[in-house]
């Protein structure tokens, strides 16, 4: 998968996913 | 907003009404952060309009391995800016009648 979940120990949840490159080439 | 190298963003539709919503993160140019950024990808989280503090989440993403220490402030920025916009916004769409 694509994706990655890292849960900080305040309890936060984290998901790591690829970056949306057409936002990118917006600018 | 101020070009911080940081890009946050709504990670779902805002109904102005919810406190906690669903934002993005990622980094765009990593030569504006002061530490060596290893490219993880973007960072889903979210985030309580009401009370939470965005330097706070900045603090948990340097504990949780994404940024270093040095970042902490450009990283919070980023979120308060796009915090702050979300919550402008959300005012200007309540009903000028009421």
């Amino acid at each position: 998968s694509a994706t990655a979940q890292v849960v900080h120990s305040a309890g936060r949840r984290f998901i790591v996913s690829p970056v949306p490159e057409a936002r990118l080439k917006e600018q | 907003a101020e070009d911080t190298g940081v890009r946050v963003e709504l990670n779902e539709e805002d109904d102005g009404k919810k406190s906690s919503i669903a934002l993005k993160l990622w980094v765009e140019d990593p030569k504006k952060l002061k530490g060596k950024y290893k490219d993880t990808g973007a960072i889903e989280f979210t985030f309580d309009l009401v009370s939470e503090v965005p330097e706070v989440v900045a603090q948990e993403m340097v504990e949780s391995g994404f940024f270093l220490d040095c970042d902490v402030k450009i990283v919070g920025k980023s979120i308060r800016d796009r915090v702050a916009l979300i919550k402008w916004r959300r005012e200007r769409t309540v009903s000028p009648g009421n």
